[in-house]
């Protein structure tokens, strides 16, 4: 579904993001 | 809690680079480079964490966010 919004793509997406924000601030000097 | 709302401040303030209290759409794809995620990702995060849809992140919004994150459930 092209339209899908929320629901279990953005909650991926999101899960993704703040893991990203996590590893991003873990490896900052 | 406390530590929980500092690490969300943290990341507010990765997002608003220039501190104006707020993160826009545009700030979100700033961060295209930064963070392993496309520009399509970055929007979809910006549009699911903006719950009212204003075009404005607030730090309230991107907390309830990050809750959602950590806990899988949203709290509303």
């Amino acid at each position: 579904d092209p339209n899908m919004k929320g629901g279990q793509t953005s909650e991926g997406v999101l899960a993704n993001f703040f893991n990203s924000l996590l590893t991003k601030k873990a490896g900052s000097p | 809690r406390a530590a929980m709302l500092e690490k969300t401040q943290e990341f507010f303030q990765i997002c608003d680079i220039e501190d104006k209290g707020f993160i826009t759409r545009r700030d979100m794809q700033r961060l295209h480079g930064e963070l392993p995620l496309s520009a399509e990702e970055l929007e979809n995060v910006f549009d699911t964490l903006d719950a009212d849809g204003n075009g404005y992140l607030t730090l309230e919004e991107f907390s309830s966010g990050f809750s959602h994150f950590l806990f899988g459930r949203r709290i509303s």
